[in-house]
């Protein structure tokens, strides 16, 4: 679930 | 994007930037510990494999190279340009003390048991105690040139604001991402009492910063 979300923070 | 956040990828560019160009012009690197930017380096490594996978936009395409960049370009001053002046019996940190329980840690909690999520979360827990060898080199020596302060206080700044970030992401999106918010806080935490004797020793004009 949280993973398949993407990663927009650096 | 958010004004925290891109408040705090600023701040968190001048540090890397401050401290680079104080190795870069002083032609040195006494003071700075090589392990925690290391460190830094590998969490930028491992986080941001994801530029060959996903696009997000320019600006997180473009902020990720800058900081793999800039971060190796740290690395190499220090233990290739100018290592004669690295001070290694002072950056003596164990970091296997760090990277054993962090590599535990993201085997354990991680949102998916996948290559890339397990670097991710090996990444966000790194960074939160990345810092710890420079934070003990200075207690070691006892005291940190006031521009090496001004590095860790922008690195402070940068955490601060990310958790200001992440509060207007959760009232304003619901956007909530437990792993980065727990190891984020803590990592902030590291800060604090740095930030009190950047508080009443540096910004007292003191120059250098002398641990009691």
């Amino acid at each position: 679930e949280k993973a398949n979300k993407t990663k927009d923070e650096l | 994007m958010n004004i925290f956040r891109l408040a705090g990828d600023v701040s968190h560019l001048v540090a890397i930037i401050i401290l680079l160009l104080k190795i870069w012009r002083s032609k040195s690197c006494a003071g700075i510990s090589g392990k925690s930017q290391v460190l830094f380096a590998l969490v930028f490594s491992t986080r941001y494999l994801d530029l060959f996978t996903v696009f997000v936009s320019v600006y997180n395409v473009v902020m990720k190279v800058v900081f793999l960049a800039l971060s190796y370009a740290t690395v190499y001053l220090i233990y290739m340009r100018f290592r004669n002046s690295y001070d290694s019996e002072n950056d003596t940190f164990r970091v296997e003390f760090l990277l054993v329980p962090v590599i535990g840690l993201s085997f354990l909690e991680n949102y998916a048991f996948t290559p890339l999520e397990i670097l991710w979360t090996f990444s966000i827990f790194l960074e939160a105690v990345a810092i710890m060898p420079q934070l003990f080199m200075i207690t070691k020596t006892g005291e940190a040139e006031s521009i090496t302060t001004h590095y860790l206080f922008f690195l402070g700044l940068y955490r601060a604001l990310y958790i200001a970030n992440w509060v207007w992401r959760y009232h304003m999106e619901g956007f909530f991402d437990q792993i980065a918010v727990v190891s984020g806080v803590v990592q902030t935490i590291f800060y604090c009492d740095f930030f009190y004797l950047y508080v009443t020793r540096v910004l007292r004009g003191k120059g250098k910063m002398s641990l009691p």
